[in-house]
């Protein structure tokens, strides 16, 4: 599922 | 961004700029523990590796610098410049900090979201930030009283992983595809740490008397 999602938080 | 992640990456840069603030006012970093420091060096450079190849936002770049040259330059501060290294308080600050690299490096080769360099050493960061705090908060105790600024610092600290916390379920509930199971578990745990911290500093400030950690 976060494969999708880039790091965006710090 | 929502809110609460805004309001906790504010204060992780508050409790940049109060370290700082204490170290160039009083030029001591007397009670500072330099493992802790180090440690934080070291999460921002192994998490930030992605800064010179994906591009998020302006944001995201220029927090993600702020936060690699604030915490080199608080190393080298408290290492290297000739007044600021002198009040380190050297036999204070005890704490093994290299088993916190070992083990966190370990834990970061066993769970990951991706056996790639980049996510070992991304979940290596996570893990590793989530224990740094412990060899300031055992040099708090050795050290009995905190220095104004110092408890600050630590406050800040502690209220920058709440926040997230609160990012988190936010996240959670609004966007569909949301799991970060390995930042909200050791972001969970690294809040815990601060608990204590928290209760004697909310002690402290309720008796209007000095922070005072039992050794």
């Amino acid at each position: 599922a976060l494969n999708g999602q880039t790091k965006d938080e710090l | 961004m929502n809110i609460f992640r805004l309001a906790g990456d504010m204060t992780h840069l508050i409790s940049i700029l109060v370290l700082l603030l204490k170290i160039y006012a009083t030029k001591s970093c007397s009670g500072i523990s330099l493992k802790t420091q180090e440690l934080y060096a070291l999460v921002f450079l192994t998490r930030y590796l992605d800064l010179l190849t994906d591009f998020i936002s302006i944001y995201n770049t220029v927090m993600k610098l702020v936060f690699i040259g604030s915490s080199l330059a608080i190393v080298w501060c408290m290492r290297r410049h000739r007044v600021v290294r002198r009040s380190y308080d050297k036999e204070l600050d005890t704490f093994r900090h290299y088993f916190l690299i070992a083990a966190t490096f370990a834990l970061a080769v066993l769970v990951y979201e991706k056996f790639t360099f980049r996510e070992i050493l991304w979940a290596f960061s996570i893990y590793l930030e989530a224990v740094a705090i412990l060899p300031q908060l055992v040099m708090l105790q050795r050290s009995g009283n905190v220095d104004n600024l110092t408890g600050k610092y630590v406050f800040f600290l502690g209220a920058y992983r709440a926040f997230y916390i609160l990012n988190w379920i936010y996240r959670y509930f609004t966007e569909a595809r949301f799991t970060r199971w390995i930042a909200c578990v050791s972001g969970l745990v690294q809040t815990a740490l601060y608990a204590d911290f928290f209760y004697y500093y909310f002690i402290s400030w309720k008796n209007n008397a000095k922070l005072k950690l039992p050794a």
